[in-house]
C-alpha cells in the first residue's frame, strides 16, 4: 500500500462504511450489492482480455460471451430484482455498454409497459429466455428527438389483418439502436401509423428482423453495424431499412392505442405513454451520469494523493498535487457534484417508480411533471458530467491520458447520454414547455404542484434581508 | 425586491432559496420573452424559437434548483454527526459553486450584491481547505472495487507507477523486441536513401 494513501485514510473524520450505508440505502443493499459483486469478479468466466489491446470485433465478441454467460448466471442464481440485475450486469461489463443492453433495458421494459396480456403471453418468455432477442428502433438516420419527423411508416391491411413496414426513404433508415446490427431478431419500431387512410402518428410494433434459428436476415430486411463510434465498442449500433415487410396486427403494442380488425383506430388516454420506456431510461441516466462522475473523481482524487510533483516552498520535497489550492479548485467542486447527482438519481427513480405507479392506477396527474423533469434532470446531469470527465481526465495530467486511467473510456462511454434519448437542448426546450405552461397557470390564479410549485409563490415571502 | 434580498452564503436554506427565485426569475424572463415576441406579431412558433436560450436558461435553472433542494433535503435525514457536517460541507460547496458560475443571473435577480461574490469565492477556498482531509475517504465511501473502476491511477492501494509499467508492457506492440514494420518499412527504405 502507497504510504501517501495510508496516511490520508488515516486522517478522514468520518466512518467510511457508514457512508457506503448511506449511498446504497442500506446496509442490507450494501451487504447485497458486495455479494453480487464478489460472485461476478470471482468467477472465472467473466475474467476478459484487456479491452484496451482488442480490435473492435474482438471487444463485441468479448461483450457476446460475457453476455451469454451472464444470462445463465442470472437464472443460477436466481436474481431476477431489476435493480439487483442492472448492478451484476454493469459488474460483468464493467460499466462498459454491452450488446445486450437495449434488451433487457429497453426491448423488455417496453414489453412490460406497453404489451396487451395476449402480447405478453406471446413475447414476454422468448424474450426472457433469449428466444426473442430484441431491441428499441426508433431513431432514424434524418431524424433524431424529434418523434413527430420519423418517416417509418405502418401502414394497416383490413384484407390481411397486417401491418406493411416501409422506410420510404433513405433518411427513414433506423440509425444507431444498440444491438441490432448483429445481436437482435426482434425489434420494437416505432412508425407513424396509418390506418383508414389517416395518419395517427408514432406507434409502437414488433418487427421480427432475422431469423429465430438461422439469424439470417428475413425478407424486406436490410441489417447491419453502424460501423466504429466515439465508445461504446462491445455494442452493435445498427441500421435497419424495412421493404415492404407485413407483420401481423397483434405486433402492435396495444395496451393502450389500438387498431381494431377493420381498421378502426382506438385513441390511447394519453399520448405521452408512448414514451414510458424512454422516460424510464432517461431516470436511469441521471444516476448513471452520477456514477459515471464517481469513478472520475475517485481516479483523480487517488491520484492526485499519490503524484507529487513542483514545489510550495522552494527547497522542500514536491508536495501532493492535492495540496494545490487549484488541484482542489478543480476536483472537490465535482466531488460535491457526484454527491449531489448521486442523491438525484436516487430522487428521480424514486419519482418514477411513485408516479408509474399512479400511472397504472389510471392517474395520469404527474405524468407531465415526470416527463419535464426526468428530460431536464438527464439534460442538466448529462452535460455537467461530461464536462466534469474533462475536468478530471486533465487533473491527472500527462497520465490521464493513457487508457490505463480509464479516464478516456469513462468519457467516450457516458457523453453519449447528452444526445441518446433525446438531445439534451431539445430535452430542456421540452422542461421549458412546462415550466411556461406551469408560470402562466400560476399567473391565472391556479394551485400549482411537484417541482414547480415555487412558480406560484409570491416572491417576497420567502426570502428575508440576511445578516452578512 | 432588489437590493433586499440578500443571500446568507453560510445558510444552505438560504441558498435553497435563492436557487429557487433563480430559477423563478428566468421562468418569468422567459415567459416575457416569448410574450413581447407575439406583441411583434410573430407566429407561436417563431415567438418560441426566438426565445428558446432563455427558455433553455430557464430549465437549466429550475433543474440546478432541485438539485440544490434534493442533496439539501438528503442532509435532513442523515444523523451521524461526522457525515452531516462532510456532507453539509460538500452541500454549500456545491451551491456556492453554482452562484459563482451563474453570478449574473444571481445578480440581475437582485439575489446576490457585488460584493458578496468576493465573499462567496473566499468561502469557496475556505470549504476547500475543509474536505482535503477528507477528500480519499469521501471517494472511498463510492466504494468501487479495483476490478471494476479498472484504472490503474485510481487503483485503492495507490501503487500506481509499478502498476503503470506492467499494462504498458502488455501493449500488443511489445509483443516482440523487433516489430515487423522495421523489417518492412525501415530497413527497406535505408537501403534507398
Amino acid at each position: 500500500m502507497n504510504p501517501d494513501i495510508i496516511r490520508e485514510r488515516q486522517n478522514a473524520t468520518f466512518d467510511v462504511e457508514t457512508l457506503t450505508n448511506i449511498l446504497d440505502l442500506g446496509p442490507e443493499k450494501t451487504k447485497r450489492r458486495r455479494e453480487i459483486e464478489s460472485l461476478v469478479l470471482s468467477d472465472p468466466d467473466f475474467n476478459e482480455k484487456d479491452p484496451n489491446f482488442l480490435a473492435r470485433s474482438e471487444r463485441y465478441d468479448q461483450a457476446v460471451r460475457k453476455s451469454a454467460a451472464m444470462i445463465l448466471k442470472l437464472r443460477e442464481y436466481g436474481i431476477s430484482d431489476p435493480e439487483e440485475i442492472l448492478f451484476y450486469k454493469s459488474c460483468v461489463h464493467r460499466n462498459r455498454p454491452e450488446p445486450l443492453d437495449l434488451h433487457l433495458g429497453m426491448f423488455l421494459p417496453t414489453l412490460l409497459g406497453q404489451a396487451t396480456p395476449e402480447q405478453m403471453d406471446r413475447f414476454f418468455m422468448p424474450a426472457w429466455n433469449l428466444k426473442i432477442i430484441g431491441t428499441y428502433a426508433q431513431t432514424e438516420m434524418g431524424h433524431g428527438t424529434h418523434l413527430r419527423g420519423l418517416e417509418t411508416t405502418a401502414t394497416y391491411d383490413p384484407a390481411t389483418q397486417e401491418f406493411v413496414m416501409n422506410s420510404p426513404t433513405v433518411s427513414s433508415i433506423k440509425w444507431w439502436p444498440g444491438g441490432l446490427g448483429k445481436t437482435s431478431n426482434h425489434a420494437v419500431v416505432l412508425a407513424q401509423l396509418f390506418t383508414q387512410g389517416i395518419c395517427h402518428g408514432l406507434h409502437a410494433f414488433i418487427v421480427p428482423i432475422r431469423d429465430l434459428d438461422t439469424h439470417e436476415p428475413l425478407p424486406g430486411i436490410t441489417v447491419g453495424d453502424i460501423g466504429p463510434k466515439f465508445g461504446f465498442s462491445e455494442v452493435d449500433n445498427g441500421f435497419l431499412k424495412l421493404n415492404h415487410v407485413r407483420i401481423p396486427r397483434e405486433n402492435m403494442l396495444m395496451k393502450y392505442a389500438k387498431v381494431d380488425l377493420d381498421g378502426t383506430y382506438v385513441k390511447p388516454p394519453s399520448d405521452k405513454l408512448m414514451y414510458g420506456t424512454m422516460v424510464f431510461i432517461r431516470s436511469l441516466i441521471v444516476g448513471e451520469s452520477a456514477r459515471a462522475l464517481a469513478k472520475s473523481c475517485t481516479i483523480a482524487i487517488r491520484y492526485s494523493v499519490v503524484r507529487h510533483q513542483s514545489e510550495i516552498q522552494p527547497g522542500e520535497p514536491e508536495p501532493q498535487i492535492l495540496d494545490f489550492q487549484t488541484q482542489q479548485d478543480k476536483l472537490f467542486p465535482l466531488l460535491a457534484m457526484a454527491y449531489a447527482f448521486t442523491f438525484m438519481g436516487q430522487y428521480i427513480r424514486e419519482t418514477y417508480q411513485r408516479i408509474t405507479g399512479d400511472i397504472s392506477m389510471g392517474d395520469f396527474s404527474e405524468m407531465p411533471e415526470l416527463h419535464a423533469l426526468s428530460a431536464g434532470l438527464k439534460a442538466f446531469t448529462t452535460w455537467a458530467v461530461s464536462s466534469a470527465i474533462e475536468v478530471c481526465r486533465m487533473a491527472c495530467g500527462g497520465h490521464g491520458y493513457s487508457r490505463s486511467s480509464a479516464l478516456p473510456d469513462i468519457y467516450v462511454d457516458i457523453t453519449p447520454n447528452c444526445t441518446y434519448e433525446g438531445e439534451n437542448t431539445v430535452m430542456m426546450l421540452q422542461t421549458a414547455r412546462y415550466l411556461v405552461k406551469s408560470y402562466q397557470q400560476a399567473k391565472a390564479g391556479q394551485r400549482l404542484s411537484g417541482t414547480v410549485s415555487y412558480l406560484g409563490e409570491a416572491r417576497q415571502q420567502r426570502l428575508q434581508p440576511q445578516p452578512m | 425586491a432588489a437590493g433586499q434580498t440578500v443571500v446568507d452564503i453560510s445558510d444552505l436554506a438560504s441558498l435553497v432559496d435563492v436557487y429557487k427565485l433563480r430559477a423563478m426569475s428566468l421562468v418569468e424572463l422567459a415567459a416575457n420573452s416569448i410574450q413581447e415576441e407575439l406583441g411583434k406579431r410573430k407566429s407561436h412558433a417563431h415567438a418560441w424559437n426566438n426565445s428558446a436560450i432563455d427558455l433553455v436558461r430557464a430549465s437549466d435553472a429550475h433543474c440546478h434548483y432541485v438539485v440544490v433542494k434534493v442533496f439539501t433535503e438528503k442532509l435532513g435525514q442523515i444523523s451521524d454527526p461526522a457525515i452531516h457536517s462532510v456532507l453539509s460541507t460538500l452541500a454549500q460547496l456545491y451551491a456556492l459553486r453554482g452562484i459563482k458560475q451563474n453570478s449574473g443571473d444571481f445578480m440581475l435577480a437582485g439575489l446576490l450584491k457585488g460584493s458578496q461574490v468576493l465573499q462567496i469565492s473566499a468561502r469557496i477556498k475556505e470549504l476547500l481547505s475543509q474536505l482535503r482531509p477528507n477528500a480519499v475517504a469521501l471517494v472511498d465511501s463510492f466504494d468501487f472495487n479495483d476490478k471494476s473502476l479498472n484504472s490503474v491511477l485510481g487503483r485503492y492501494d495507490g501503487n500506481v507507477y509499478e502498476n503503470l509499467f506492467e499494462w504498458a508492457r502488455k501493449s500488443p506492440l511489445n509483443a516482440t523486441e523487433v516489430h515487423e514494420s522495421f523489417h518492412k518499412y525501415l530497413k527497406p527504405l535505408r537501403s534507398k536513401l
